[in-house]
Protein backbone atom coordinates (compact mmCIF):
# COMPACT_ATOMS: atom_id res chain seq x y z
CA UNK A 1 0.00 0.00 0.00
CA UNK A 2 1.81 3.19 -1.36
CA UNK A 3 2.22 6.26 1.68
CA UNK A 4 2.44 9.74 0.71
CA UNK A 5 3.68 12.13 2.73
CA UNK A 6 1.03 15.12 4.25
CA UNK A 7 2.89 17.72 2.82
CA UNK A 8 2.07 16.42 -1.17
CA UNK A 9 -1.83 16.96 0.32
CA UNK A 10 -1.40 20.73 0.03
CA UNK A 11 -0.62 23.37 -2.31
CA UNK A 12 2.68 24.98 -2.27
CA UNK A 13 1.56 29.11 -3.07
CA UNK A 14 5.07 30.79 -2.98
CA UNK A 15 3.84 34.49 -3.78
CA UNK A 16 6.39 35.38 -6.58
CA UNK A 17 8.96 38.75 -6.43
CA UNK A 18 7.18 40.69 -9.61
CA UNK A 19 4.10 42.74 -8.69
CA UNK B 1 -2.74 24.06 -17.62
CA UNK B 2 -5.15 22.84 -15.33
CA UNK B 3 -3.61 20.27 -12.76
CA UNK B 4 -4.49 16.56 -12.92
CA UNK B 5 -5.83 15.14 -9.81
CA UNK B 6 -3.25 13.11 -7.89
CA UNK B 7 -3.99 9.68 -6.59
CA UNK B 8 -3.17 10.42 -3.02
CA UNK B 9 -6.80 12.29 -2.40
CA UNK B 10 -8.71 8.81 -3.20
CA UNK B 11 -10.71 8.08 0.13
CA UNK B 12 -8.64 5.61 2.13
CA UNK B 13 -5.18 6.49 0.93
CA UNK B 14 -2.51 6.57 3.96
CA UNK B 15 -1.09 9.67 4.75
CA UNK B 16 2.08 9.67 6.69
CA UNK B 17 2.11 12.99 9.37
CA UNK B 18 5.45 14.73 9.94
CA UNK B 19 5.97 12.83 13.28
CA UNK B 20 5.41 9.35 11.24
CA UNK B 21 1.52 8.65 12.26
CA UNK B 22 0.01 7.40 9.33
CA UNK B 23 -3.93 8.30 8.92
CA UNK B 24 -6.60 8.21 5.87
CA UNK B 25 -6.80 11.02 3.56
CA UNK B 26 -10.64 11.58 4.58
CA UNK B 27 -9.49 11.82 8.48
CA UNK B 28 -6.93 14.26 8.26
CA UNK B 29 -7.78 17.31 10.37
CA UNK B 30 -6.49 21.35 10.61
CA UNK B 31 -4.31 20.28 13.36
CA UNK B 32 -2.60 17.88 11.46
CA UNK B 33 -1.50 19.72 9.20
CA UNK B 34 -0.04 22.73 11.29
CA UNK B 35 1.53 19.90 13.84
CA UNK B 36 3.30 18.73 10.94
CA UNK B 37 4.34 21.93 9.36
CA UNK B 38 5.52 22.86 12.86
CA UNK B 39 7.87 19.89 13.06
CA UNK B 40 9.45 20.44 9.07
CA UNK B 41 12.36 22.91 8.86
CA UNK B 42 11.69 23.69 5.18
CA UNK B 43 8.12 23.78 5.21
CA UNK B 44 6.07 26.87 6.76
CA UNK B 45 2.09 26.59 6.98
CA UNK B 46 0.40 29.89 5.51
CA UNK B 47 -3.47 30.60 5.22
CA UNK B 48 -4.68 31.64 1.86
CA UNK B 49 -8.01 33.31 1.33
CA UNK B 50 -10.05 32.32 -1.74
CA UNK B 51 -10.17 35.85 -3.57
CA UNK B 52 -11.87 35.16 -6.38
CA UNK B 53 -13.43 31.88 -8.43
CA UNK B 54 -13.26 32.26 -12.10
CA UNK B 55 -13.65 29.49 -14.89
CA UNK B 56 -11.05 28.63 -16.49
CA UNK B 57 -9.68 27.64 -20.11
CA UNK B 58 -10.80 24.41 -20.12
CA UNK B 59 -14.61 23.66 -18.99
CA UNK B 60 -13.49 21.52 -16.04
CA UNK B 61 -11.30 23.91 -15.22
CA UNK B 62 -11.29 26.72 -12.14
CA UNK B 63 -9.01 29.45 -11.88
CA UNK B 64 -8.69 30.47 -8.08
CA UNK B 65 -6.98 33.73 -6.73
CA UNK B 66 -5.69 33.46 -3.37
CA UNK B 67 -4.60 36.11 -0.60
CA UNK B 68 -1.43 34.50 0.87
CA UNK B 69 0.41 34.47 4.08
CA UNK B 70 0.51 37.74 6.02
CA UNK B 71 1.92 40.10 2.83
CA UNK B 72 -1.40 38.64 1.29
CA UNK B 73 0.54 38.27 -1.98
CA UNK B 74 -2.28 37.46 -4.70
CA UNK B 75 -1.22 33.66 -5.93
CA UNK B 76 -3.70 32.62 -8.98
CA UNK B 77 -4.00 28.48 -9.69
CA UNK B 78 -5.63 26.67 -12.37
CA UNK B 79 -7.02 23.37 -11.44
CA UNK B 80 -9.62 20.99 -12.10
CA UNK B 81 -13.03 21.73 -10.31
CA UNK B 82 -13.08 18.70 -8.20
CA UNK B 83 -9.45 19.18 -6.67
CA UNK B 84 -10.05 19.73 -2.85
CA UNK B 85 -8.28 21.95 -0.85
CA UNK B 86 -8.13 22.09 3.10
CA UNK B 87 -10.13 24.93 4.51
CA UNK B 88 -8.91 25.87 8.18
CA UNK B 89 -11.50 24.11 10.52
CA UNK B 90 -14.14 22.78 7.79
CA UNK B 91 -12.10 19.92 5.93
CA UNK B 92 -11.77 19.13 1.98
CA UNK B 93 -13.58 21.49 0.10
CA UNK B 94 -13.58 21.87 -3.91
CA UNK B 95 -15.18 23.62 -6.40
CA UNK B 96 -17.26 20.84 -7.38
CA UNK B 97 -17.96 18.72 -4.16
CA UNK B 98 -20.44 16.36 -6.08
CA UNK B 99 -17.83 15.66 -8.61
CA UNK B 100 -14.77 15.11 -6.25
CA UNK B 101 -17.08 12.72 -4.18
CA UNK B 102 -17.87 11.15 -7.53
CA UNK B 103 -14.42 10.92 -8.67
CA UNK B 104 -12.38 9.74 -5.43
CA UNK B 105 -15.17 9.31 -3.05
CA UNK B 106 -13.55 12.02 -0.76
CA UNK B 107 -16.66 13.86 1.07
CA UNK B 108 -16.06 17.67 0.32
CA UNK B 109 -18.22 20.76 1.33
CA UNK B 110 -17.96 23.77 -1.33
CA UNK B 111 -15.03 26.19 -1.64
CA UNK B 112 -16.42 29.37 -1.37
CA UNK B 113 -14.76 32.93 -1.62
CA UNK B 114 -13.58 33.86 1.84
CA UNK B 115 -12.40 30.10 2.59
CA UNK B 116 -9.14 30.08 4.06
CA UNK B 117 -6.76 27.22 3.14
CA UNK B 118 -4.06 25.12 3.95
CA UNK B 119 -1.32 26.19 2.03
CA UNK B 120 2.64 25.87 2.33
CA UNK B 121 5.63 28.55 1.59
CA UNK B 122 9.54 27.57 2.15
CA UNK B 123 10.62 28.56 5.23
CA UNK B 124 13.98 29.88 3.89
CA UNK B 125 11.47 32.28 1.77
CA UNK B 126 10.88 34.69 4.75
Amino acid sequence: VPVFPWHSLVPFLAPTQSD
Amino acid sequence: SPVALPPFFMRGSIIQLADGELKRVEDLKTEDFIQSAEISSELKIDSSTVERIDSGQNPNAVVIQFSVGELKAQVCVEVLVEYPFFVFGQGWSSCCPDRTTQLFELSCAKLCVGDVCVSLTLRSLR
